[in-house]
């Protein structure tokens, strides 16, 4: 599994 | 503090916990939609509590407080279970999305929690039967009740003992016997107590 990242929401 | 045994039980576990955090995580994204701040916030909380909990964990390990699992905290011995580090995480994850999250999105994350909870459940059950009836050669009437007799007392642990079924094929997993012999025949029964015992 990747590390999470934070990203913006989906619209 | 630790020593070198620790620091690479350390290196050893942290990507262990840190991938299984992540994967909650991802999750909780696809089921929440939270904002980049809430996640950062879930991230920040959740991996200080993890890498302390592993920090712990490697440190007892290398000091042989750990064995067959039960730890010794103090001079009193607690069962693993309680102070693995995946326990920590799991409570501050917990705690982290009730003070973060929107009511509306904690609504989403407790009811995802319950169906994934529900579908577990239904899986080991069915494998647990599998189990049973590989041994006992059960009609499909008592498949379906010991099924459904599972299920109506429904302990966690058992979600654990599906796991023998990966290292024997004979396996037959410890259950008690008033959810089983209740739903087999004479010659189930004896088959069954001689196995559990």
């Amino acid at each position: 599994v990747q590390p999470f990242e934070p990203q913006d929401p989906r619209p | 503090g630790l020593n070198a045994q620790a620091k690479a039980l350390l290196q050893q576990y942290r990507p262990i916990y840190m991938s299984k955090l992540s994967g909650h995580l991802y999750a909780l994204r696809e089921v929440c939609n939270p904002t980049r701040e809430q996640q950062e916030q879930l991230l920040e909380s959740s991996q200080a509590a993890l890498e302390k909990a592993v920090r712990e964990y490697a440190k007892q390990m290398a000091a042989g407080k750990i064995n067959r699992g039960i730890v010794v905290i103090n001079g009193m011995a607690q069962m693993q279970g309680q102070s693995e580090p995946w326990d920590a995480v799991r409570n501050e994850l917990d705690k982290s999305i009730a003070e973060h999250l929107t009511e509306d999105q904690l609504a989403l994350y407790k009811q995802d929690a319950r169906d994934r909870r529900e579908f577990r459940r239904q899986a080991a059950a069915t494998n647990l039967v599998s189990a049973i009836d590989k041994q006992l050669s059960l009609t499909e009437e008592q498949r379906d009740a010991v099924h459904a007799s599972l299920l109506k007392s429904w302990q966690e642990s058992w979600e654990v003992a599906v796991r023998g079924l990966l290292q024997s094929p004979q396996y037959l997993p410890q259950l008690p016997d008033k959810v089983i012999v209740p739903h087999l025949n004479a010659n189930q029964k004896s088959v069954w107590k001689a196995a559990q015992r």
